[in-house]
């Protein structure tokens, strides 16, 4: 006997409510359920009741392949950049709260683990305590951070840093953006000018994995914008079903390298496509 | 693009004299994935629209309105079924009027809470704010950068790593004052510690009334982590932020549904003028596409 479309539909049903439930967007969940009916349908089964464990099994290949996008391994482009003398520079963009700074206090307090001398570029020069907040974490991961006064130019703050980087010997460069909404073109003009001074090597967009559907509008803007070169999710300690991973892999076909766990320095782990699919599956 | 999907299936039933039951299947449908763009909770949604399409299906439309006019018509009493007419403002009573603010991390407190207090100053209060955030780095200094320009009072500590006693001493720092606005850390539902923190904090404060910050962009998660929220201590009040983004803000209206607590005021922004008053009409409207 060979699956049948209508042998398909309850299970198929489920799974497309239990991707939606998990925070997947709508757009993504409904081409993934599709490409699994295509997947299946026609396809020899044994028994009527293997549908459900072949359906299964099509979805988390699916999820596999979408999330199984070649990346850039930074620590390796460290320390190319160490033996270069030429400074690695982190750009990270996204839009408002989603953890930016933070996650750049995480990654700095990382690779000053493994004997790195990262530079901070406070490039937020907007918001109200955002000098203070990462000058603060400077302190605390005692690198150096270079910050000008409120209302600086974000570009020529990020200029700064790679110059006394470049002149120190210093092998990364993170520079940290005002969070900014795709859909307000000045900021994202701005956020285009500091990728021209700068022009960064990796552009990282950092998202909140609690993000719903909006997380498609988010990356495909950023991306169209300046280009991502990897992909961070926060705030997966807060039992977010991480949906939006999915989705952003789908939409932008970047990797998501790392997963935010937590408010602390050590609170990152690196992005496992088998943490998608356990979490989908339970 | 939903918006035009939901457009196409309204003209549809626009086009109709008398209901047609498959195009109104239709219409349900389209509705419902509009709602789930908008991050309206799935269960929600399911629900909502087995109701609506009941009643679209039972009820006889009005002399002289057609389909379409009563498909909507319907739709829309069930979303606002949901938020309520109209919010109610900040009602002052007893003085001092005192407001806990509350929220996942990052989903706008801080700045929400220099608008309000800048909205109150605008109608002849006297606000005053109390910082007890010890976890995240210069919150104390964002929150005097917002209330500086304002001469809004500012009670905080960044030396105090105990946000009872800053809670404490603030509202004992400003009880002449109309009303004192009450700044929290941010926290999420799997951190007991600080749900329970959150639970101490509102006994110190004994708050007139609770406001629950959630973000606009939050998808499915919302009805949970409100629901943590609502177990520390009685909501009063929601503010939705980040709604000048594209995001539709459904997960509020989830929130809204889990713990009735009404929603009063949205973020447009990042500027202290950035808060309105939350509007009905505009919210679903803008949820439907
Ligand atoms: N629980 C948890 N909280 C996080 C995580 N990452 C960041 N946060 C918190 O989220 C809040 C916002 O973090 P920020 O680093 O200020 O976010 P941002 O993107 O720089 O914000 P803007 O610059 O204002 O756009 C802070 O309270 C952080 O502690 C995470 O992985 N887990
Ligand atoms: N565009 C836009 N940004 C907003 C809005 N409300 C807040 N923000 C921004 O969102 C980011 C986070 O705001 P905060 O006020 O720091 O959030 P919070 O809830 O106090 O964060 P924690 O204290 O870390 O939990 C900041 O960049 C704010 O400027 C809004 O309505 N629209
Ligand atoms: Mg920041
Ligand atoms: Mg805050």
């Amino acid at each position: 006997k060979t699956i049948s479309q209508g042998d398909l539909e309850d299970v198929l049903f489920e799974l497309e409510l239990s991707l939606l439930e998990g925070d997947v967007a709508l757009e993504v969940a409904e081409k993934i359920i599709k490409s699994v009916e295509n997947d299946l349908v026609g396809r020899k089964i044994k028994r009527r009741s293997d549908v459900a464990l072949h359906t299964q099994d099509a979805l988390k290949k699916a999820i596999s392949e979408i999330l199984m996008v070649k990346g850039p391994n930074v620590m390796a482009l460290a320390q190319e950049a160490r033996k270069a003398g030429e400074p690695l520079k982190l750009m990270f963009v996204g839009i408002n709260g989603t953890g930016k700074t933070t996650t750049i206090s995480k990654l700095a307090d990382y690779f000053v683990s493994k004997g790195f001398t990262p530079v901070l570029a406070a490039s937020d020069t907007f918001r109200a305590g955002a000098i203070e907040q990462i000058t603060h974490h400077a302190e605390n991961l005692k690198i150096k951070i270079i910050k000008h006064q409120k209302g600086a130019d974000p570009a020529a703050v990020a200029y700064d840093a790679v110059e006394h980087a470049r002149a120190q010997k210093k092998e990364l460069v993170f520079i940290d953006t005002a969070g900014r909404m795709q859909t307000n073109t000045n900021l994202m003009d701005e956020m285009k000018k500091i990728q021209r001074v700068v022009k960064p090597d990796l552009v990282i967009f950092v998202g909140d994995a609690l993000t719903g559907n909006d997380v498609v509008e988010q990356a495909t803007k950023f991306n169209d914008a300046v280009g991502l070169d990897g992909i961070i999710l926060t705030k997966a300690d807060a039992d977010a079903k991480g949906g939006a991973a999915l989705s952003i892999g789908y939409v932008v076909q970047k990797p998501i390298l790392f997963l935010g766990v937590g408010q602390g320095y050590k609170d990152i782990i690196e992005f496992k496509p088998d943490w998608m699919v356990e979490q989908i599956f339970g | 693009n939903l918006g035009k999907n939901l457009t196409n299936t309204m003209k549809k039933l626009a086009g109709m004299a008398i209901i047609d039951e498959e195009v109104v299947k239709e219409a349900i449908k389209d509705i419902q994935r509009a709602l789930i763009q908008a991050d309206v909770n799935i269960k929600l949604v399911l629900n909502l629209s087995k109701t609506i399409e009941k009643r679209a299906l039972s009820e006889k439309p009005p002399k002289r309105v057609t389909p379409k006019e009563h498909v909507i018509k319907i739709v829309y009493e069930e979303l606002v079924h949901l938020l309520g007419e109209k919010a109610p403002e900040v009602e002052v009573e007893s003085k001092p009027f005192k407001i806990l603010f509350m929220g996942l991390q990052g989903s706008g407190k801080t700045t929400t809470i220099g608008k309000l207090a800048r909205y109150l100053q605008k109608k002849g209060f006297n606000p005053a704010v109390v910082c007890t955030d010890t976890w995240r780095p210069a919150a104390y200094e964002q929150l005097r950068q917002l209330t500086e320009s304002l001469s809004i009072p500012l009670y905080g500590d960044p030396d105090n790593e105990d946000a009872l006693d800053l809670a404490k001493k603030g509202i004992n720092k400003f009880k002449k004052q109309d009303i004192i606005i009450v700044d929290t850390a941010g926290r999420h539902k799997e951190e007991q510690d600080l749900l329970d923190e959150m639970k101490q904090i509102s006994t110190v404060v004994d708050p007139d009334e609770v406001m629950l910050v959630i973000d606009g962009t939050i998808g499915q998660q919302a009805r949970e982590q409100a629901l943590a929220f609502s177990q520390t201590t009685d909501i009063g009040s929601i503010t939705i932020t980040k709604l000048d983004g594209s995001a539709k803000g459904g997960g509020a209206l989830s929130a809204v549904a889990e713990i009735g607590a009404p929603i009063k005021f949205i973020g447009t922004g990042e500027r202290i003028e950035d808060l309105e008053a939350f509007d009905p009409d505009r919210f679903i409207s803008r949820l439907l596409g």
